[in-house]
């Protein structure tokens, strides 16, 4: 499984329609304090099923819908779709190339698909089930979060070696 | 069950010991259970001893040395259990240029078989990446993506 | 006592006021008692709005945001109530390359009045600085002082 | 109050003697991780009367003593010396320059030295009460630490303002 594309609309600070690919390897995304890097991260770790507010920096979901600035409106929607290459079928279906979306309406109305098919959040966790990738795992570890493998306490250690083990 | 977490924690355990040892150019570190007979139950202690220095509790180590203890372990947790991507934002923070150096060289090995989405401001990382994109924010409040190359003014 | 609280609170928050809007370059913030009719044991929520954008709860701030006002907040305490000495140990971490020169900017004309210890890997900061000292462990596990100048390898 | 002068001798990874010597202004103190710049930080606030070994990063007071290396064994004691500039008589003494020392010995034995008379403890914490350093006012700020000025809890919070206040 190789991430491809992800696509971002009205979703926190990307007020307009923004693509961005990715390469086998390594991406380095860089920009100044404030400039919406760790809102990529956030965005992709929302479109895998991310149902906690607090863990995408909010205090209710409807904060990542872009809220306006001083010059522009706030959106209605927020709207976050992630290609990937499926060619191993690490991803239990038979699409070579696989793409997730996740919209979510101010009026709390949340839209989830899989290649263009509507389908419930449970149906994209499920999907990532057993790859590695998503809420278990260590595939995405946010600003400030490393040290948190460190843990002092040792019961919140044995979690994490029962997650990965 | 017991006999299955032993056997993985051995595991991540060996593979602990040789990336801290690699990232540290040095030194010795391990898991250890702290309930042997409780296995299921027992707290797990982390003991790391940076090159020269002597075994004392990670609370005394240094930030930059906690942080690079904690990338071994997390890179220990992804050679057992490999992820198809990693999303890592700006885990080489407390690094000093030297640590940031052998993070980039080990992240490109790494690579090879995981694919990393870095965000970071460190010269030292960008150098080990592949592509680089910039966001940037020129109408305020508003991100969008930039073409960005290495000589720009853009890492610290 | 009330009274002398609310005193107090109203001058620290024009002190913030100033300093956040001095270090951003524009925006604005403030400091807002949770409940003004029970002063003494009221919460404090921190309002912050950097140039342009809109006014959000201070957890969507990113990492060098939220740094740079908690480092307004510790300016504005200072301004009220001054210390004679500070040491600040890697405060500015989380700062790009444009906020380490603007807190550089500010340190300088504060340390008139006070003196000032920073641990620091930024260069920028160190630019801001009268005088370096470096720390080496060329024998392992031994600290020593030694003599550094800016253009040694030593910055990020 | 100015500081001029920081001796250090067996306190952490200072294992042989060390003097450091503050001017006016911006001192910064540079190196690699694990350096020791973070334990000349806490030297001072070691000296200045630190209790809690937390705060000082180890578990029991008797860890901020040099525990020795592969190459040279642990030291029995270790002495910390701060030399300040009192011309102004910002602390309540007659001295225009004041040094305070602290030793702690394996055995648990504490010394205390205000201008080489033997004192206890709570003498140099008195002497630097109301003088804006120390464990009251915001004057050391350890790595890690400035976030916590914006702490979640606003009851936390208010403690911070009380004690600026
Ligand atoms: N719903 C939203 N609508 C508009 N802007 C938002 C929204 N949520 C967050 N933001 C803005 O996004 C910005 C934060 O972006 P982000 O955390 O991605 O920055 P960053 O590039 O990671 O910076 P740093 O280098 O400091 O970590 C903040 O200024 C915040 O106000
Ligand atoms: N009692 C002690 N005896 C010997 N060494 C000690 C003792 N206490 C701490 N150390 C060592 O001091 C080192 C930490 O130093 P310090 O925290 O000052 O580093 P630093 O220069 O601040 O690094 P960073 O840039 O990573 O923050 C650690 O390697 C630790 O093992
Ligand atoms: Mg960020
Ligand atoms: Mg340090």
């Amino acid at each position: 499984m190789l991430l491809k594309k992800l696509e971002m609309y009205g979703f926190k600070s990307f007020a307009d329609r923004i693509e961005i690919e990715f390469d086998k390897g390594i991406t380095a995304i860089v920009g100044p304090n404030g400039s919406g890097k760790s809102n990529v991260a956030d965005a992709i770790r929302w479109v895998l099923g991310e149902q906690s507010a607090k863990s995408l920096r909010g205090n209710k979901m409807e904060d990542i819908i872009f809220s306006g600035t001083q010059q522009r409106k706030p959106l209605g929607f927020a709207e976050v779709s992630l290609t990937l290459d499926n060619s191993d079928h690490a991803l239990p279906v038979d699409f070579t190339e696989v793409t997730i979306t996740r919209r979510l309406f101010r009026s709390g109305e949340s839209e989830y698909y899989i290649n263009r098919s509507s389908c419930r959040l449970k149906d994209i966790v499920e999907l990532f089930m057993d790859t590695g990738v998503g809420k278990e795992g260590y595939s995405i570890i946010g600003q400030g979060r490393i040290e948190e493998i460190l843990s002092t306490q040792p019961e919140n250690r044995r979690l994490v070696f029962e997650e990965a083990a | 069950m017991e006999k299955k977490f032993k056997e993985e924690f051995g595991i991540i355990n060996k593979h602990f010991s040789r990336v801290f040892a690699q990232l540290f150019g040095g030194g010795r570190a391990e898991l250890v259970l702290e309930d042997p007979d409780n296995v299921l139950t027992s707290g797990i202690e982390i003991v790391a001893q940076p090159p020269g220095k002597k075994l004392q509790s990670i609370s005394l180590l240094s930030g930059g040395e906690k942080a690079l203890t904690a990338i071994s372990i997390l890179f220990a947790i992804l050679e057992h259990k490999p992820a198809p991507f990693c999303v890592l934002d700006e885990i080489d923070a407390a690094l000093d240029e030297s640590n940031v150096q052998s993070f980039g060289k080990y992240l490109r090995k790494f690579s090879e078989k995981t694919q990393f989405v870095l965000i970071t401001h460190r010269r030292g990382t960008m150098e080990s990446s592949d592509v680089l994109y910039g966001v940037a924010m020129e109408e305020k409040g508003v991100s969008r993506m930039v073409s960005v190359r290495l000589e720009d003014d853009i890492a610290s």
